[in-house]
């Protein structure tokens, strides 16, 4: 059977009002790499951080998880891999 | 084996005015799409979505966009090539704008293609197939190729929604039969993002693949990107009309396209990964891309349609047909609908007919009721049934929801096998939705957190009154220990309009298709009214009006007022002044009730300004009378203390009821001489006989003595006692009050006050000229020094030879007489 466990990935979604130079700012100050706006959804950027696990069932704690506690942020979340199935 | 361009003479009359423009292309595999041919007599199917009808107007998709949101799409493609729109595309997984699928041996990411070949393949040129939506721009996202996230999701579901008109997806959640999963925060940000700011502000479409689960008895409402109300939930139906062994059923669907069914039915013919075609597309997979091309058929008649506008002509072109179900009912709007198929086969001839002529329908309105959050067990192998009262939020009128679209119950559950429950709602117009069947497999002890339940089979039903929750309980033998569960909360949201959505339209060219909007909830059959075609007023039932004002209803759907000229006038609610009576008809309230129960002038609820309500009387004065007093902060009369006559507050009275006498600030029965009032049996009692009044029982509580009686420490005595003096003192009144009084300590008894006044002494005194003096002979008549006798004369003038230790000390000295 399909493992249950939440699988955690090395991106991060995160809402950072003020515009793409303040989410790059703060995306090199804690060791992620922007990669842009998350579609159409304004202020949504997607953050990928190498040096953390790429797949764990464990959400990833490090220095980088420090994020979280910018007051800029306004939203921080770890991207978990959904089941998905063709119909 | 189709035999293309029949001579008329083989040409059956019913058919012949599809000979008369016969459509033939030369893609290879034309003739096999029976889904296209449903009308003539090879095929079997016997129900037609008529595609050719809409190609026959000219509408082949032109100019409207549709992606495909799976694993990708070969954008180089014979078929797909000339329409491929590299700006409804991307690659999410790669993060690059190329969507070519990744190929391996086992050509697993085909499914985006074959998808995309269904809405746009080109039409005429000699490859493969015909999109239903031939002319239409056809692009795809790459990003079921990787970890699929909610970004990942996210990310597609809102690629270009300025230039995107259709999203279509046939993917989901594990159909196992055990899952309940949705769209997490960012994708249901993009779908309400979509639908409020794609195309332009008319909102983008969502069209979903229902769940492929049928076998593994899943249900798709357990799916929670089926049961959004902003996706359009697809099913399929075989080609003999019969339901596919995959097929789910759920409350969530909206309507139906053909696909595969038994390995005796036909599949769906379309472009296959390597520039192949392939004749084994099934699935529900199938069937969203064909419901995306009739979209883009529509939009083409009428690209100003909003995401609610396509909902709504598909619920009402869509028909049950052939279709085989066998829980079929028509809805209380007279729609026929279906959990297996929704509302119907779509028919894209019906739908294009009806965007030419659609006016936009009212805003949406979204009514959250109060949530009930009573908790409630759920015993095994028993019904739960719980009733909700609506008003469609009638108090807020940006909210008032009247007329039905979705309805959604958000459900908290708590249960130790989530597949042994089925959950019903039925509708104040007695439609029951299933909005969840036992699923055999899941076994899981999480329960419903909240979760949103959708249905559209109440679609155009009024939304006021009572709905019905039934939640069963059927353990199954997998199940140890049939444990109660629990219903901790539901609660209803009901979007919809508060005006009719057809009012501004006329549809007497459609009268045989569509009831008149007159009575939209009536069967055709009715009768019409002649003398008035328009819209009736919102505070009209089903039963139609003679006129556009609320005086002109047949019936009233809430409360009416009655004229003397027997006229009627329907309004929402009572006015104040005005209570409703058992028939639903204002009537006046007495003229001091602001609101009230009835009539008369002690059924106030409320009353008029300048009025106070008395307590527990339902009444209104203008002043509090006697025994209420005014409460300033409650505006209203209050009652004073028993027996009190006038009164301040609650507790400080001024005046007593005859009868009462004021006692501090409390009243009590007034009693007569040598009675008290007992308060525990609230009459008046005799005192002690000694007493001539007194405060209550016993000779303790004498207050004034009864003649004969003398008052000796508080208490009334026939005689003095011994060690007391009888004292006579003369009162201002003339009379003489007679006490007791202690005699001198020194006396045994006396006449009167003082040591003077003794009568009799203790042992060892004599009395001497009315005081008690030592009496003891010294046994020693020894003579005291000088010191001593000094001493001695001290404690004789002290009076302190009464002490036992200096008289025997000073004895000489103590008996001496003076």
């Amino acid at each position: 059977p399909p493992c249950k466990a939440r699988i955690y990935t090395n991106h991060w979604a995160v809402r950072i009002p003020g515009g793409p130079e303040v989410a790059e700012h703060i995306a090199q100050k804690y060791g992620y790499r922007n990669m842009g706006q998350i579609g159409d959804l304004r202020d949504h950027y997607h953050f990928y951080h190498s040096r953390t696990i790429k797949r764990s069932t464990l959400s990833s704690r490090g220095r980088h998880s420090f994020i979280s506690m910018e007051p800029k942020v306004e939203w921080i979340e770890q991207q978990v891999v959904k089941r998905r199935i063709k119909r | 084996d189709y035999k293309s361009a029949l001579p008329l003479s083989q040409i059956s009359p019913a058919h012949s005015s599809v000979a008369q423009n016969n459509i033939f292309y030369n893609d290879a595999k034309w003739s096999s799409m029976w889904y296209i041919h449903c009308n003539d007599d090879v095929n079997n199917c016997q129900s037609d979505m008529n595609i050719m009808g809409a190609w026959k107007r000219g509408y082949t998709g032109k100019d409207v966009v549709v992606t495909i949101l799976d694993d990708g799409i070969e954008r180089n493609h014979p078929d797909l090539l000339q329409n491929y729109d590299p700006q409804a595309s991307f690659d999410v997984n790669s993060n690059d704008a190329d969507p070519m699928p990744r190929y391996d041996a086992t050509n697993e990411n085909k499914h985006g293609t074959r998808c995309a070949g269904e809405v746009a393949a080109s039409a005429n040129n000699t490859h493969c197939i015909v999109g239903i939506a031939y002319n239409a721009r056809i692009g795809g996202v790459r990003m079921l190729d990787g970890d699929v996230t909610d970004m990942v999701e996210a990310r597609s579901l809102s690629l270009n929604p300025q230039h995107i008109d259709i999203y279509s997806a046939s993917w989901g959640p594990d159909d196992d039969g055990k899952t309940v999963d949705g769209p997490a925060s960012l994708a249901r940000q993009a779908f309400e993002n979509g639908i409020r700011s794609g195309r332009k502000g008319r909102g983008s479409i969502f069209v979903w693949a229902s769940g492929n689960g049928g076998r593994s008895r899943d249900h798709c409402s357990c799916d929670g990107y089926t049961n959004s109300i902003y996706t359009i939930s697809i099913s399929s139906t075989a080609e003999s009309g019969r339901k596919p062994w995959y097929l789910e059923e759920c409350s969530s669907t909206l309507t139906t396209t053909y696909s595969s069914g038994e390995n005796y039915d036909r599949k769906i013919i379309t472009t296959d990964l390597r520039h192949r075609c392939t004749d084994s597309h099934t699935g529900t997979s199938a069937s969203a891309p064909m419901a995306a091309a009739i979209i883009a058929l529509a939009l083409e008649a009428n690209p100003l349609l909003t995401w609610r506008d396509v909902q709504h002509i598909i619920v009402k072109t869509s028909r049950a047909g052939h279709l085989s179900a066998p829980d079929w009912k028509t809805n209380a709007a007279g729609y026929n609908v279906s959990h297996l198929y929704g509302f119907g086969l779509m028919d894209a001839e019906a739908m294009v007919k009806e965007a030419e002529q659609w006016k936009q329908v009212p805003s949406q309105h979204i009514c959250m009721e109060s949530a009930d959050r009573q908790f409630r067990s759920i015993r095994p192998e028993h019904v739960l049934r719980s009733v909700y009262k609506a008003t469609g939020c009638a108090d807020n009128p940006n909210s008032h929801v009247i007329y039905l679209e979705h309805v959604v119950v958000r459900i908290t559950i708590a249960h130790s096998r989530r597949g042994d429950l089925s959950i019903n709602l039925t509708s104040p117009s007695g439609t029951k939705s299933q909005l969840l069947a036992n699923r055999l497999f899941d076994h899981s002890m999480e329960g419903f957190k909240n979760w949103e339940f959708m249905t559209t089979h109440c679609w155009g039903e009024k939304a006021s009154g009572d709905w019905v929750l039934e939640i069963y309980d059927s353990p199954s033998q997998l199940r140890s220990q049939k444990l109660p569960g629990k219903l901790k909360e539901w609660s209803l949201v009901l979007y919809g309009t508060s005006v009719h959505p057809y009012s501004s339209m006329h549809s007497s060219l459609h009268a045989e298709k569509q009831p008149r909007f007159t009575d939209m909830l009536q069967p055709v059959e009715e009768e019409f009214t002649e003398e008035y075609n328009g819209p009736c007023h919102a505070e009209c039932n089903e039963n139609g009006c003679e006129g556009p004002g609320p005086q002109h209803c047949n019936n009233c759907l809430h409360y009416f007022f009655k004229f003397k000229n027997n006229t009627r006038m329907c309004v929402s609610e009572c006015p104040s002044g005005f209570f409703r009576d058992d028939r639903k008809r204002c009537k006046k309230c007495s003229s001091t009730c602001e609101t009230c129960v009835g009539s008369r002038s002690d059924q106030c609820i409320t009353c008029r300004s300048g009025f106070h309500f008395i307590e527990d009387s339902n009444t209104c004065v203008v002043n509090c009378g006697d025994g209420f007093y005014l409460d300033r902060d409650l505006h209203m009369c209050r009652r004073c203390l028993e027996n009190c006559k006038k009164c301040t507050s609650s507790s400080i009275c001024t005046e007593c009821k005859p009868g009462m006498s004021l006692q501090g600030n409390k009243c009590q029965m007034t009693c007569d001489p040598g009675t008290y009032y007992n308060g525990h049996r609230r009459t008046c009692e005799p005192c002690h006989r000694a007493c001539a009044t007194c405060a209550g029982t016993g000779v303790e509580a004498c207050t004034k003595c009864a003649e004969g009686y003398l008052l000796e420490d508080w208490r009334c005595v026939s005689s003095c006692s011994h060690g007391t003096y009888l004292l006579e003192q003369p009162l201002d009144n003339g009379q003489v009050q007679r006490s007791c009084k202690k005699c001198d300590n020194s006396c045994f008894e006396c006449l009167g006050p003082g040591e003077r006044n003794c009568s009799s002494c203790n042992s060892g005194y004599n009395l001497e000229a009315g005081a008690c003096m030592v009496s003891t002979i010294c046994k020693d008549a020894n003579e005291e020094s000088w010191a001593e006798g000094s001493f001695c004369v001290l404690v004789k003038k002290n009076n302190l030879c009464q002490r036992r230790v200096l008289q025997q000390l000073c004895c000489r000295t103590c008996s001496q007489k003076g």
